[in-house]
């Protein structure tokens, strides 16, 4: 373990922790994309497979229980218990044009042709575009709730924290995971605009408005 | 090396 990734995982769990606050509060969730939500379900689920018969460390284990009981329990929050305020009219990013291609690249690239390490090859595709429905949705509305904001930058800084993870771990561990490196920089670039409007304008006390 | 994936990561 070392600082970035540390950051990176903090920051992690801080964009849920903030959801979660942004959902119970407001007791709604406007502004959220169900589908980039149940996404991140299907990413975590199909990632952490090996609790199952890895042990890597209590930090480790901790850290992945949470992610996959958190956003099960998002998903309930939507669905369930502030249904009303959750509006499918406006969360109209087509989830199948992520689903196919992540599926094939998975297929192509895995470091093992398992069911296990394809479905982990799956899930770090997906996660790299999970975001997608969300930003798609702010995109439209073009303006979002600061707290929401907030969630989306600690979510993006997660990733990002991560390219500075493997550039430390490729000096002094001399490893390279090409395929999560690959993704996390794509994950970490569909944020750039995001960032640019949340510096510019969240962090400056204005709302966040998309120009029209 | 079996594989170059990093296990430890999240």
């Amino acid at each position: 373990m070392n600082l970035f990734r540390l950051f990176g995982d903090m920051s992690h769990l801080a964009s849920i922790l903030i959801l979660v606050h942004k959902i119970q509060t407001t007791r709604s969730c406007r502004g959220i994309s169900f589908k980039t939500q149940a996404l991140y379900v299907t990413v975590f689920v199909s990632r952490y497979l090996d609790l199952f018969y890895d042990w890597v460390s209590l930090y480790n284990f901790f850290m992945k229980v949470f992610f996959i009981s958190s956003s099960c329990y998002i998903l309930y929050l939507m669905k369930m218990k502030f249904r009303p305020t959750n509006d499918p009219s406006i969360d109209t990013f087509r989830i199948e044009y992520l689903l196919g291609p992540c599926a094939i690249l998975a297929l192509i690239f895995h470091y093992k042709f398992t069911v296990t390490e394809v479905l982990w090859s799956f899930s770090i595709f997906l996660e790299s575009v999970a975001i997608l429905p969300q930003l798609f949705m702010l995109q439209r509305t073009g303006e979002a709730e600061t707290i929401t904001t907030h969630y989306l930058a600690a979510l993006g800084a997660y990733r990002a924290f991560y390219i500075p993870n493997w550039i430390y771990r490729y000096w002094t561990e001399d490893i390279v995971d090409p395929i999560a490196v690959t993704s996390g920089i794509v994950q970490t670039a569909l944020y750039l605009d995001f960032f640019y409007v949340y510096f510019t304008k969240v962090l400056q006390g204005q709302k966040f408005e998309l120009p029209a | 090396q079996e594989t170059n994936r990093a296990k430890d990561e999240l």
